[in-house]
């Protein structure tokens, strides 16, 4: 919905990282591997 | 000049045993010479490029493929055992002895070739010359060996050296990427910290505006 | 049975060429065998253990050091060419033969040891033996020859394999490492646009709260 939409897109970058959440390696290896290689 | 020495045992006496040596200039097909040895006598021939083609016309073959045979017969050694027969015919009375070859097949044999040999006046010469080209070609191969032997041992700790250079490189990448990842979290960690404080400030500048619109 | 055959020329005739055939179990301070042909005449001996023993006590030499200098004179052929000397003194009559080997040293010589050889009586037997040996050593060394080579061509095979791993591993290290800063320049330019986003949202919010202050 808009909504959840509005929600992940204040919470989440567009490559589903959290703007304020801490990362850990497991976790930005899984943004990474889910980049796709175009970008 | 090339030679081979091998040891045969006539068909006529396979008790006996016979030294001959081939030796031909380049290609076997264009001539070659034969000493024949039993390490107390020694006969000598010969046999050339024109004789080999009479011989191959005369066993119906194609020359090239005669030579080939010609070569497994004389030359091959212990390659080719069982698969030629030699029959040694000695005359000492005219100091000659007919040699002859033939190839060994299931269901008979058919002749290679022959050719008469001269007996050698002097055969310790032979014989000397016999033993030192053996003991010529064992040094050879000597050196030969050992030559093998240490490049072996070269390419050895060459593949070894390469082998944990390679094991470095795995490391190495193994590391950087953990040292990659390492880094990069800190510095995304201090963005993040940096994104929550601002929004910290702007949720109060929020709030503070609407409570001072309200006191309004 | 350990076995080596060298040429030898006597100091006696040095134009003369014999084959001097050693032979021993295990350990040449043990015992020898001798046999000296010319290739057409062949004498054989033995030298005893205990023979060893007393030559060395009378050149007052080390036993161990006696045996090595044995080992270089009758065994070690053309690497001691020109050390040692030998002497052949023939007595047809006695069917005998007189061999000695000395050392060669800058200013004389010392003689190392001699021993009395029997003349065969079938001397064909021997120089058939000395050339069959002689064949039967080629064809080990050949084999020889052919396995080291195969393995020479297998360990160039492996560390040629390996060194085009090594290269794609230092291509991959470089790959990932351009591959991981990509993704994270990507990420982090995120973060960086939500900051000024932020900064840009508060200095509105601090504005507007200052312009509704002076207002008021």
């Amino acid at each position: 919905s808009p909504d959840t939409k509005e929600h992940f897109a204040r919470e989440y970058d567009c490559y589903g990282d959290s703007y304020t959440a801490d990362t850990d390696v497991t976790q930005l290896k899984e943004v990474f591997s889910r980049m796709k290689d175009n970008e | 000049m090339e030679k081979t020495l091998n040891r045969i045992r006539p068909v006529s006496d396979p008790e006996a045993m016979y030294f001959l040596q081939v030796s031909w200039e380049k290609d076997l097909g264009a001539g070659f010479g034969i000493t024949l040895s039993d390490g107390q006598c020694a006969w000598t021939g010969a046999v050339s490029e024109a004789e080999i083609s009479r011989e191959a016309a005369d066993v119906e073959m194609n020359r090239e493929k005669y030579v080939g045979e010609l070569k497994k017969a004389l030359i091959a050694g212990e390659e080719s055992a069982g698969r030629y027969n030699f029959a040694i015919s000695r005359d000492d009375e005219n100091m000659e002895c007919h040699f002859s070859y033939e190839r060994n097949l299931k269901d008979g044999s058919f002749r290679l070739g022959s050719l008469k040999l001269q007996k050698v006046l002097s055969p310790v010469e032979v014989v000397k010359e016999l033993i030192g080209y053996c003991l010529d070609c064992l040094g050879r191969l000597q050196s030969k060996t050992e030559h093998l032997q240490k490049e072996n041992e070269r390419l050895f700790r060459c593949w070894s050296d390469t082998e944990k250079r390679l094991e470095k490189c795995v490391e190495a990448k193994e590391e950087l990427e953990a040292d990659l990842y390492n880094r990069f979290i800190l510095v995304l960690n201090e963005k993040k910290a940096k994104i929550r404080n601002l929004q910290k400030l702007l949720n109060e500048a929020k709030e503070s505006a609407a409570a001072a619109k309200y006191t309004r």
